[in-house]
């Protein structure tokens, strides 16, 4: 049965941190695991070098190579993994 | 398949590990026994063996911690990086951190390893039925003492087999307590406690005092979590409350209200609303096996895959039936070679003969010598896990077969199951291996029956035991039975009359003198010489009902003591004789 009366959404204490936008997320994941320099993702010329980044991501984990930030990556962006970088030390 | 910069790899094959601490949500045993199997995953298909170690420095360190754990990479709390692990090296090199964020399991959900009781440490079954109520979770129905406890298997009713859940009113874990259990209250810090805390501590791991004052005895041991623990949240490890309210609403069971997610969490005190304290309630959680496994890839040099099959793919998927992928063993056999095949993993010391260390960090063993000499033994292990409801039928493949006493006995991980030829009994068991022959390994390669002495020879890797009813002799290694090195393990064995057994390992077979315990000369031979049409990487050789039989996979030939094949059947219905 529908309920009542529309669900209250809770923000839960110590989920604060969360919320990142979808290229707060893909700028920090491409960072972290090494598809990107800090530089790169920073640069004024942001958009050229995270499609570079993406696409370097998508082809090392057998995705398929948009450049885009679309749904199957930042789905594989939010999939529990390994912390070791993909690329490089 | 990828390895580090420089194929960084190990300059020797007889690796060390250490596991330092514990991470309350599966039992002690159950994590060293994934551990052991995920190095087992390696040493198969190389030369590289692995001993468990419980002091002093090992090649692969291996420990649980949350957020910032020291080495400057942290974890980001539950979901997100599981696990990560540092190339071939010294120091932290080589060395293995698992995310106690998360919640670890054998990644079908909560494993609750019960204690004492009448069911021999087997794992709760949920839901099961007492007094016709069914429960998903451990109860304190039934009882005074308010120890948890489940039955299992489906009914309590019916079998009554139970054991006790983990609770810090049983037993804690590490500290310097030897596992007693907690007192609550306890003062600690001027303060009176009675419950389970994290203050003091700043790697959130809950303990309590096992005397009434941690202020005068100092005396304390880490809360193992409840089968109810919260994951995450601001209370991780706490046990929900039911009912607890919240939005004025009360909740008896775990809830995905107030999130857009869907996550189930639950509240840890009676009022989520006037207390704000909560976590997520306990799902599949992470398969600690396969975790490991990957992360031992590291730790052995290999770097991520892009195949996504394969165990190196960086991101994580439960398998049931787990195999090593080809582009994995390429990738280490590229670092290692590929060995005879699996060297002997030792198997871990005997409880009873070696004092154990007593552990001083989050239930990691003691780190200092001195603290060795004072460390007074833990219990004794309990009898190995034991579950009457696993069903031998549900097994893919054994260890180990062979016929004892008239019986086929099927060995798998530490349990074994027996099938008579003579009674229409069906499959008995599990049973445990420790318990019938102490001092076993978990995992075995083959066993026979000396017709003539009714002794029992096992062997694992390349060692052998050899039991006299109880008593045993072992373990020695077979280049004492004449073996030479080019057999990493025995596949197999097959009585012949005259005391004499052909051992087979590989595509090669000896023959063993059973009396003067040494194979006859001019051997090894080729198995395909004499026992053609039988597949030569076999995984099981036995003779059952004067005939031999090679497994491999879900199938076994049947030859004649003509050499004739008479029959390929299934090893789960020929053999087994499953429904």
């Amino acid at each position: 049965p529908l309920q009542a009366q529309p669900r209250a959404v809770v923000t839960f204490p110590g989920e604060l941190v969360r919320g990142l936008s979808d290229v707060e997320l893909a700028e920090s994941y491409l960072v972290r695991f090494g598809y990107a320099t800090e530089g790169e993702a920073r640069t004024s010329s942001k958009h050229v070098s995270l499609a570079k980044a993406l696409r370097k991501m998508q082809k090392q984990l057998g995705l398929e190579e948009t450049g885009q930030l679309d749904a199957s990556t930042l789905e594989a962006m939010q999939a529990p993994r390994c912390g070791v970088p993909d690329v490089g030390r | 398949f990828l390895t580090f910069e420089g194929d960084l790899k190990w300059d020797h094959t007889d690796l060390t590990y250490r596991v330092m601490n514990y991470s309350p949500d599966l039992d002690r045993a159950i994590i060293d026994d994934a551990f052991m199997r995920a190095f087992k995953v390696w040493s198969d298909v190389t030369p590289l063996t692995f001993t468990q170690i419980y002091s002093g420095e090992a090649d692969i360190m291996i420990m649980f911690g949350t957020q910032e754990h020291g080495d400057g990479y942290p974890f980001d709390g539950k979901d997100g990086l599981l696990a990560h692990a540092f190339p071939p090296g010294r120091g932290v090199q080589g060395d293995a951190h698992f995310d106690d964020d998360e919640f670890w399991t054998l990644g079908t959900g909560l494993v609750v390893k019960t204690r004492y009781g009448n069911a021999n440490g087997a794992d709760c079954h949920f839901p099961f039925v007492f007094e016709g109520r069914s429960y998903s979770r451990c109860i304190t129905e039934g009882r005074t003492d308010g120890l948890p406890w489940c039955a299992t298997t489906a009914s309590y009713d019916a079998d009554k087999t139970y054991g006790f859940c983990p609770s810090e009113l049983l037993y804690t874990q590490g500290g310097n307590s030897d596992g007693s259990p907690c007192v609550f209250p306890f003062v600690f810090g001027g303060v009176s406690y009675d419950a389970c805390t994290t203050d003091g501590r700043s790697d959130g791991y809950r303990w309590c005092a096992t005397t009434a004052s941690f202020d005068q005895d100092k005396k304390y041991g880490f809360c193992p979590n409840r089968d109810t623990a919260v994951v995450g949240g601001n209370s991780q490890g706490d046990p929900c409350v039911f009912p607890f309210t919240f939005l004025g609403e009360s909740y008896s069971t775990c809830t995905s209200a107030g999130r857009q997610d869907g996550k189930l969490w639950c509240a840890t005190t009676g009022s989520y609303d006037a207390d704000k304290k909560w976590g997520f309630c306990p799902d599949r959680g992470y398969s600690i096996f396969l975790v490991a496994a990957h992360e031992f890839g590291h730790s052995l040099g290999l770097d991520h895959s892009s195949v996504r099959e394969a165990l190196m793919y960086p991101m994580y998927r439960y398998v049931e039936d787990f195999q090593l992928h080809a582009d994995d063993v390429r990738g280490i056999q590229y670092l290692y070679g590929r060995g005879s095949g699996p060297e002997p993993t030792a198997p871990a010391p005997v409880p009873t003969q070696e004092p154990q260390p007593v552990p001083t960090e989050a239930g990691s063993a003691s780190t200092t010598e001195e603290e060795e000499e004072e460390g007074t033994p833990e219990p004794t292990a309990e009898p190995s896990p034991v579950d009457p409801s696993r069903d031998a039928c549900m097994e893919n493949k054994f260890d180990a077969i062979t016929e004892i006493n008239g019986e086929l006995h099927f060995f798998k991980n530490g349990k074994y199951w027996t099938r008579s030829s003579v009674w229409k009994s069906g499959i008995q068991g599990a049973f445990s291996i420790a318990d019938t022959w102490p001092g076993l390994p978990a995992v075995i390669d083959a066993a026979f029956q000396d017709v003539l002495t009714k002794r029992v020879f096992f062997f694992a890797g390349r060692h052998f035991w050899v039991f006299s009813g109880k008593s045993l002799l072992g373990p020695r290694g077979i280049e004492k039975l004449g073996i030479g090195k080019e057999a990493g393990r025995i596949a197999g064995a097959l009585q012949r009359g005259r005391g004499k057994v052909l051992l087979f390992s590989g595509e090669n077979y000896w023959r063993l003198d059973v009396k003067v315990q040494r194979v006859d000369k001019g051997y090894p031979r080729a198995t395909d010489d004499v026992f053609t049409g039988v597949p030569l990487d076999a995984r099981n050789v036995f003779l059952y009902q004067d005939k031999y039989h090679f497994c491999q996979g879900h199938f076994c030939w049947r030859m004649t003591p003509r050499y004739q094949v008479d029959r390929v059947g299934y090893l789960k219905y020929d053999i087994l004789q499953c429904p």
